[in-house]
């Protein structure tokens, strides 16, 4: 199954998505097509130039069974070795929270406080416990986060989460950094005869050679 | 940097969503390409709400774990695929098939191999059907196979078989890696390495000028 470049909202177009062949269909929205998700996208001065947007969410109501599989290198970011902790004793998620900009990556202790400080703000905003929030950066390795600017539009990002098709596009559009198109995609089938979606956003153009566990 | 996040409403316990999970990021996003340099930050987050009415997954051995699995396989490859046809500098999306290894691994292993190939994929943006490049890229994947069952087709063109080159269309094959390149089509190599039933896929794109260009010049 083949679409056709559309445009995305935000300012970059959306990927051509081309599925294998299966029983499955390919219906609209990506992240917040499954029961129960919510998604935001903003712009929030995190980016070097440019005003696209740069800082996303996606939630659960309920929590969620959650799973991850990280970056082998052994310089690992700051969120990945979070994550990765958080993990190992929590089975459930209530959120994600991504940043465009600054990868967040070899910027020792201080920059994992800057993380520690975005989850605990998350948490407290959607009165979630910290480690029910999962974090991802992407962007200029060796910078840290521009947390003012992050935790000052957290409150916005909070309150424009919705589980519209537009949200959905929009958190796809704000995790990028030199990529072309955003990508999103959405299916729905059946296990055990009742009907099930699964849906994802992802990003990347360079810098793309994953080895990830 | 690659990053993910994966939402479904199916109901699965946790241990089988991990299992679950891994194996299709090893069927996609672990097989993809662009330059060769693993990231710092790639991360896929995968949540299930289990507010879709559906039967608990509680074995990856049932039918629900199997219909799952496929729509979690096809979400990641939709995703993997598409950040390799976006490439920096890319103007087509390399797919590599390999059959006829033992198992799945070896054959994703040799595919990844030569999509990960910087002549491969150079002769691809000069439009070169290089069939040399892409037999040496699968020899030293690291997986043992007997050159003379290694076959290799670029598009419809048989380049080589039985370990033997074939005459081919040059020019038609050349003009086949043109074209696909002017619209940012799909690129496909099919490679046999023997008779074994596995298969495996790799994702990657051709290598040009602009990647240099974008890389000497990027800030965020």
């Amino acid at each position: 199954v083949a679409t056709t470049v559309e445009e995305a909202s935000g300012n970059i177009p959306a990927a051509p998505i081309s599925l294998p062949q299966g029983s499955w269909k390919q219906i609209a929205g990506g992240v917040t097509a499954a029961k129960g998700f919510k998604a935001a996208g903003m712009y929030a001065g995190l980016r070097a130039a440019g005003k696209k947007p740069d800082l996303a969410l996606v939630t659960c109501d309920v929590e969620a069974v959650a799973a991850g599989v990280f970056t082998t290198n052994v310089v690992a970011a700051a969120p990945v070795v979070y994550c990765k902790k958080v993990l190992e004793t929590s089975k459930t998620a209530r959120a994600v929270l991504i940043n465009a900009g600054q990868a967040n990556a070899a910027t020792g202790d201080a920059g994992y406080q800057d993380m520690l400080d975005c989850v605990g703000s998350i948490a407290t905003l959607l009165k979630v416990k910290p480690e029910e929030v999962l974090i991802e950066s992407t962007g200029v390795i060796g910078q840290r986060i521009k947390k003012e600017e992050l935790l000052h539009a957290l409150p916005t990002l909070v309150n424009s989460r919705s589980d519209s098709v537009e949200e959905a596009d929009s958190a796809a559009v704000a995790i990028t950094t030199t990529d072309l198109v955003s990508k999103s995609v959405a299916v729905e089938s059946q296990v055990g005869g009742i009907k099930i979606r699964v849906g994802g956003m992802a990003k990347g153009s360079g810098m793309i050679h994953p080895n990830m566990a | 940097t690659m990053l993910g996040v994966i939402t479904t409403d199916a109901l699965v316990e946790s241990d089988i969503w991990r299992k679950m999970v891994k194996v299709a990021v090893n069927r996609s996003f672990n097989q993809i390409t662009v330059d060769g340099d693993t990231s710092t930050n790639d991360t896929v987050i995968a949540l299930a709400s289990g507010l879709s009415g559906s039967p608990s997954i509680s074995s990856l051995n049932c039918k629900e774990a199997a219909q799952l699995q496929a729509c979690l396989d096809a979400v990641m490859q939709g995703l993997a695929k598409s950040i390799a046809w976006d490439g920096e500098g890319a103007t087509c999306l390399i797919e590599v098939t390999v059959k006829g290894t033992e198992t799945e691994a070896e054959a994703a292993k040799i595919a990844r191999s030569v999509a990960s190939s910087s002549l491969v994929k150079a002769a691809v943006y000069g439009r070169d059907p290089n069939w040399g490049r892409i037999a040496a890229a699968a020899g030293y994947a690291g997986v043992s196979f007997q050159m003379d069952k290694l076959k290799i087709s670029l598009g419809e063109f048989s380049l080589m078989e039985s370990g033997q080159p074939l005459p081919f269309d040059r020019d038609g094959a050349s003009n086949y890696l043109k074209k696909t390149g002017e619209v940012h089509g799909t690129v496909t190599i099919d490679i046999s390495v023997g008779d074994g039933a596995a298969i495996g896929k790799a994702w990657g794109c051709d290598l040009s000028y602009d990647y240099v260009k974008i890389n000497a010049e990027y800030t965020s």
